[in-house]
């Protein structure tokens, strides 16, 4: 464990308390994509197999669990009980059209042809594209809550922070993987707009609003 | 490299 993976972690356990926070506090879920939190949960679902027979350390199995049972939370409050403040009219990304090719990507290329390992593959390749119903949510409405962009910009930071990690473990530990660092990449690159508005206008107290 | 498969990442 070095610090950016340390980071990276903890800013993705920010992000995910920040959305569940904002959901309980407002009693609303408005500008929040229920679709890339539906992909979240397939993510985590898919990565997290081997937390019933694989162990690694009590930190590993402490996160997986709180991610788990955080995504669902997630899609729970969302779906059920503040389902009327749902944006279900611009959350209109269709999933099928990110679930479908990178399972046939996590098919043709994996690291090798077990379930679990192509599963885990899978969850890879859908994680990296799993933001875009939720920036495609903010670009239709034009604008974000600042909640919502710190929530953003902290699930963005995570992946990029990880990028630094392998760096770090590819020189360090001789530990590399391609396929991770590849969708890392992507995930990352993914919300470089976003971050530039995040820095030029949320951080000097702005609302986050696309140019008309 | 023969931890490539030990997941140890989130």
């Amino acid at each position: 464990m070095n610090i950016f993976r340390l980071l990276g972690d903890l800013s993705h356990l920010l992000a995910i308390i920040i959305l569940l926070l904002k959901i309980w506090k407002t009693r609303s879920c408005a500008g929040i994509s229920g679709k890339s939190q539906i992909l979240f949960a397939i993510v985590y679902t898919t990565r997290y197999l081997d937390l019933v027979n694989t162990y690694i350390s009590a930190y590993n199995t402490f996160m997986k669990i709180i991610f788990l049972s955080a995504s669902y939370t997630t899609v729970y409050l969302m779906y059920m009980k503040f389902k009327a403040t749902y944006d279900h009219n611009h959350d209109t990304f269709r999933i099928e059209f990110l679930v479908l090719p990178t399972f046939v990507l996590a098919l043709l290329i994996n690291h090798e042809p077990s379930v679990v390992e192509v599963l885990w593959t899978f969850s890879i390749y859908l994680e990296s594209l799993a933001i875009l119903p939720q920036l495609f949510l903010v670009s239709k409405t034009g604008e974000a809550e600042s909640i919502t962009s710190h929530y953003l910009f902290a699930l963005g930071s995570y992946r990029g922070l990880y990028l630094l990690n392998w760096v770090y473990r590819y020189y360090a530990e001789d530990h590399y993987d391609l396929i991770a660092i590849v969708a890392g990449l992507v995930q990352t690159v993914l919300y470089c707009d976003f971050f530039y508005l995040y820095i030029t206008k949320v951080l000097k107290g702005k609302k986050l609003q696309l140019p008309a | 490299i023969d931890d490539v498969n030990l997941k140890d990442e989130l």
